[in-house]
């Protein structure tokens, strides 16, 4: 019985024990927030104290990429670094904060010259921010990608939120609807994470669909070869259940690619500690920490770090993850779709991917040269 | 012809209000995404350093490696340069891969070298932001190098926090 999802939940949850903690010489991961969004020192603190006696810890943030403000703590940043810094326990963590320095700047667009501009920087990044792609020009979400590979090639792994509106909605015209894809959760060179709840919310147990989880298929982006197979078994298995045709872009990059519990967080904010935090922004951290942990054990044995994750993870074909196969998420409120989208199904779905990591067998199987 | 983000939306998010043009005398920082060179070959080197069955497998690059791939051609440079320069834009700085300009000019500056940029400052909760309100162009002789100007369109990225606690009163 729990009163909501806390580190020593998911790690029961993700089979991690105590000994699954960071050790690497290095190793490091890194959260990136934006515009006036800053994490408390304090309020780390408080939560590791409130929440870490199980697992050995680190409870300060090794660096600061930027200048943190001085307002209150947000919500936002203060569960990214709470979470990461969890599954991806004592390993060193770093903060960017795009503040926006000059009224002009685009914090999202200053992260990504950094991560252009820096040689030496933590080998996975969460980020728990998107924008609708028909919010954006391709030609900038067509640069973006291509920075995504140029981090991908450096041996980056990039983990983006899929977003908390399950397949979102666009109303094109009047009379049609669509479905509306989140950028950058929609990069095929990126890693997109989405969300689970527990089937007993009180109890650890097996997951479900989250049904704010965010999906679909990017109208930008054209399918990579290394999903192809699998998007294909899917769209085969349920195709009597689908959408209208109309409603997506049946051959754009579908995502998330995996997930984790989404729903039902406590968060140390401010010095308090706050229930029912919910979100894929709370799912992509816990990832981005457990891939930290697998990189760590990697870098251990002499192994390459694990880099742009999607083609390895695709040739698991659901091996080492458990495979949410109940419910759907949200979708346009009409009388086509009825505020449903697309449905949970066996192997990868547009909703939750792959499923949600079962720790010591991802290890396993990632800790193959 | 000059547009480079033709299809880039102008809608003002709901939650940001326009307060009105910034001063002309106001100082701006935009960012100029210079044309890459070779982005078929880093597509093709990130599909091998992340296949695992591929010998190439872990064998990542260093960022020098990457900027001498992906860096933008001596012509592209050049012109982007000029053009800046001939504005009187000199207060820039790059980055490693040098397919990045960082500069500092004021709105009115900008709004020459932008044909058809508009600056304006919006406002939500107590957050100020400047950006332009009308698409803008560049010179086709400079459009050509590069692909896009940041610092006028996109407003701040949403977080991807739920807000459960109404679905939940909703449920009950």
């Amino acid at each position: 019985f729990h009163l909501g999802v806390t580190p020593s939940v998911l790690r029961a949850r993700y089979n991690m024990t105590a000994a699954d903690v960071g050790s690497a010489q290095n190793n490091s991961q890194a959260v990136a927030q934006f515009l006036e969004q800053y994490y408390s020192p304090a309020d780390l603190a408080e939560f590791m104290s409130l929440y870490g006696g199980s697992f050995q810890h680190l409870s300060k943030v090794d660096r600061v990429v930027g200048t943190q403000g001085t307002g209150k703590a947000g919500l936002e940043a203060s569960l990214d670094v709470e979470y990461i810094m969890s599954t991806g326990a004592s390993i060193p963590t770093w903060v960017f904060t795009n503040p926006g320095r000059h009224e002009s700047q685009e914090p999202f667009l200053r992260w990504v010259v950094l991560l252009s501009n820096m040689s030496d920087l933590p080998w996975v990044h969460t980020i728990s921010y998107g924008d609708d792609e028909d919010s954006l020009s391709t030609a900038y979400m067509q640069r973006i990608n291509t920075e995504f590979m140029k981090a991908g090639v450096r041996g980056l792994s990039l983990l983006f939120a899929s977003g908390d509106s399950g397949a979102g909605c666009w109303h094109m015209t009047k009379e049609q609807n669509s479905f509306r894809p989140s950028f950058p959760a929609s990069s095929p060179y990126v890693t997109t994470v989405g969300g689970t709840s527990f089937k007993n919310p009180f109890k650890v147990t097996y997951e479900v669909t989250d049904y704010i989880s965010g999906g679909g298929f990017s109208n930008v982006f054209k399918m990579p070869d290394y999903q192809a197979s699998a998007v294909a078994g899917y769209l085969k298995t349920v195709a009597a259940t689908l959408p209208p045709k109309s409603y997506f872009n049946v051959s754009g990059r579908a995502y998330p690619d995996m997930a984790a519990l989404s729903d039902n967080y406590w968060v140390v904010v401010n010095r308090v500690p706050v229930p029912w935090v919910s979100g894929t922004s709370a799912s992509t951290p816990v990832v981005g920490g457990m891939f930290a942990l697998i990189n760590d054990k990697r870098l251990m044995k002499g192994l390459p770090v694990l880099g742009f994750l999607n083609p390895r993870l695709y040739k698991l074909k659901g091996q080492a993850l458990f495979d949410v196969t109940e419910g759907c998420h949200l979708a346009c409120l009409d009388e086509q779709v009825q505020g449903q989208g697309f449905c949970s199904a066996p192997a990868w779905d547009p909703v939750t991917g792959w499923g949600t990591p079962n720790y010591p067998e991802l290890l396993t199987a990632l800790l193959a040269p | 012809s000059g547009y480079l983000e033709y299809d880039q939306n102008v809608l003002v998010p709901a939650d940001w209000t326009r307060v009105g043009r910034v001063n002309p005398t106001e100082k701006l920082e935009l960012t100029f995404a210079l044309t890459q060179q070779n982005v078929d070959v880093l597509e093709e080197t990130l599909r091998v350093v992340s296949d695992p069955d591929s010998p190439q497998y872990g064998k990542y690059l260093q960022l020098e490696e990457v900027a001498s791939l992906v860096r933008p051609s001596d012509v592209s440079q050049k012109a982007v340069r000029s053009w800046l320069q001939s504005h009187g834009v000199t207060n820039c700085s790059t980055v490693h891969t040098q397919d990045f300009l960082q500069c500092n000019l004021t709105a009115e500056v900008a709004e020459v070298l932008l044909p058809g940029s508009k600056f304006q400052r919006y406002l939500r909760d107590g957050h100020s932001i400047v950006r332009s309100s009308a698409p803008y162009s560049v010179p086709d002789d400079v459009a050509q190098h590069l692909d896009f100007v940041g610092g006028l369109h996109r407003f701040p990225p949403r977080g991807h926090k739920a807000s459960k606690e109404m679905h939940r009163s909703d449920n009950t």
